[in-house]
């Protein structure tokens, strides 16, 4: 549901270990990158390595169809086009869903029917970019001495409600790390000074921090990045002066990073 | 818009 909002159709790509998805919305300001780790199913085979290409906007709303008490199983056949999702086989309500692909692994010479030739347009949109930063964002509890200038680590309903708040007022934020303080703090008009009115940094905060940062982000996208929360109890924020800022959300099962590139000129 | 940068500055596609 939180990849939806920043990104319509993304591939899904399926091999032993994992399912991972990485996808930029349509202005390439923002970046999903998502994976869920085999050990976090209850049952999983991937007998070939295979790209489910799925609009996330259909498959939210027919996982909206399930109860919190459905166990929901994914099923792709080898040359299927088809992504079919059955919740509770065994429950009286036998609820098969089945599910176009937008695009489908297939090598170039199997024939497409056109509706593959549209979305194959679509591909380059979806062509995996080497995140020259996912090597350096090791999403766990080791802090990432070379990496990231600044790590902040805070409970993740405070970073929601943070940025809901913030983006009441105004559509941009900085963000502002220093040894002791977080800024998380909007910026007014450029004649006035800039707002002092910072949200009071919540307890359970923790920085980490190299060398100082700011940077300045669109609330919007935060906001976005921020319907994760539900996903784990705490998100970092991963800074550096020159990159995307990273939002980490790790859970169990795996973790959803988001990377949002800063406004220019601070 | 102008004063916004795009991840394709930061991150090498293939």
């Amino acid at each position: 549901k939180s990849c939806s909002i920043l990104v319509t159709d993304a591939n899904f790509e399926c091999n032993e270990e994992n399912i991972m998805l990485q996808a930029m919305d349509n202005s390439h300001i923002a970046l999903v990158s998502v994976e869920i780790g085999a050990p976090g199913f209850t049952s999983y085979r991937c007998d070939r390595t295979m790209p489910l290409g799925v609009d996330l906007t259909s498959l939210t709303k027919v996982l909206r169809c399930a109860k919190d008490e459905n166990i929901c199983t994914l099923k792709a056949a080898d040359e299927a086009d088809v992504l079919n999702l059955v919740y509770d086989a065994k429950s009286a309500f036998f609820s098969p869903f089945f599910f176009a692909f937008m695009w489908h692994g297939r090598d170039a010479s199997s024939p497409f029917p056109p509706f593959f030739l549209l979305c194959s347009a679509l591909l380059p949109l979806f062509i995996h970019l080497n995140i020259s930063l996912s090597s350096q964002t090791p999403i766990t509890s080791s802090w990432p001495e070379t990496k990231y200038d600044t790590r902040v680590t805070l409970p993740s309903a405070e970073f929601t409600r943070i940025v809901r708040d913030l983006s009441q007022l105004g559509e941009h934020v900085r963000i502002e790390v220093s040894k002791e303080v977080v800024r998380i703090s909007k910026l007014k008009a450029k004649s006035s000074a800039e707002d002092e009115d910072n949200d009071s940094i919540p307890t359970g905060v923790v920085i980490e921090m190299n060398q100082h940062v700011s940077l300045t982000f669109s609330l919007k996208y935060l906001v976005n990045f921020s319907k994760s929360g539900s996903l784990s109890g705490e998100v970092q924020l991963l800074m550096s002066n020159d990159v995307p800022l990273l939002v980490a959300y790790d859970f169990t099962q795996g973790y959803i990073r988001c990377y949002l590139a800063p406004k220019i000129g601070d | 818009n102008s004063n916004q940068f795009q991840l394709d500055h930061f991150f090498s596609s293939p």
